[in-house]
């Protein structure tokens, strides 16, 4: 068996879990966020056996969209008395980040 | 050292842990959702010596019960105007779904 | 790729994913609660190249405090009549306690 741990957008969680369901693969639910732009996403944790990793790993690229976002730089410079804001920079968020991990054993009790 | 991830259910969080702590075990408790009932379940997260392994497993298992739930499905079906609203389904929801994953490194800062 | 899982204190957990993007670090952030004080902590994944490892590892302890807390121990022992307050008692809570997991593949999708 391996673990999937796959941080996705908050928008495209939903829609994710509903396909994993069914295709009958079970998924926990994680609220989570983004270290960098601070934002909610959702971490997904799978457990799948190995023979069927590959397929769990399409139903992630079909359910989950690579984003642009707009973000204000923190503070506006000031200088001299002129007012200056940046303009906002592009930040391109990914659909999902994707960590298979092993499982050296699996119980359901 | 192996990690623990146990998927719970909400209502045997509390004693789980407790136990757990009773006999001298670390833990962190997550909130987390089931992907199919999206209801709320804890995710735990046990760092545990290899050869405390067992000793913690049985620790899940004496305090994780297996409990029936009854699920209304979404939407009643409504044909010709007769209102047809089918039967809960039953669905039996594990005491704790348990992954064992190998630590490389562990380190307390 | 290594996986790491740092249960931090919540107190330090802005500074230290500040201290991370500096370095070009990306992290998610995941709010969890203590097995044993039930307080608050927060619990980051950190998905890193093996050769950086050392670095991550690095900017958790430079930002991670061991504190001392003080804990009122639950029920003041009440005996014949007389009404003893035990004192709180003293625990240490570490700045980090850091878990290392085999990433097996990883995916941005
Ligand atoms: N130091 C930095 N400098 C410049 N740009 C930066 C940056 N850190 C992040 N970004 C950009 O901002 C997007 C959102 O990052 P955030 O940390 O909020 O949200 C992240 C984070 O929660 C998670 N994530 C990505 N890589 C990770 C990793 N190696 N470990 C743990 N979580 C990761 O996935 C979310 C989306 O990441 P993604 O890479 O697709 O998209 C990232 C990336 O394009
Ligand atoms: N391989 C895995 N990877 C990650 N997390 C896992 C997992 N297996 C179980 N879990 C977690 O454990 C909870 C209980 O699962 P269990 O299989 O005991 O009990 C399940 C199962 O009896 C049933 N079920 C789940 N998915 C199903 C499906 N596709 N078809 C039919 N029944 C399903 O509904 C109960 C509740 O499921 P729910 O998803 O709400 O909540 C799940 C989920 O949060
Ligand atoms: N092996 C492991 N697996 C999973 N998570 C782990 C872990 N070791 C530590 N943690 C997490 O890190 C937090 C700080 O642990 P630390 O050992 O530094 O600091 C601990 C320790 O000094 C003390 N403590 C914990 N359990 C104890 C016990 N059974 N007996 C005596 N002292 C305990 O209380 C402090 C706070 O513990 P708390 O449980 O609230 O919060 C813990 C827990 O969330």
């Amino acid at each position: 068996m391996k673990l999937v741990i796959a941080v996705v957008q908050a928008r495209d969680a939903d829609k994710l879990l509903h396909a994993l369901q069914q295709e009958g693969f079970r998924a926990t639910r994680i609220s989570s966020t983004g270290g960098f732009l601070r934002e909610q996403n959702v971490t997904v944790l799978i457990g799948v056996e190995a023979t069927r990793l590959e397929q769990v790993l399409r139903i992630i690229k079909a359910n989950c969209y690579t984003r642009t976002q707009y973000v204000n730089p923190l503070l506006p410079i000031v200088e001299s008395g002129e007012f200056f804001v940046p303009q906002p920079i592009e930040v391109e968020v990914g659909g999902a980040n994707v960590f298979v991990v092993p499982v050296e054993r699996f119980e359901r009790i």
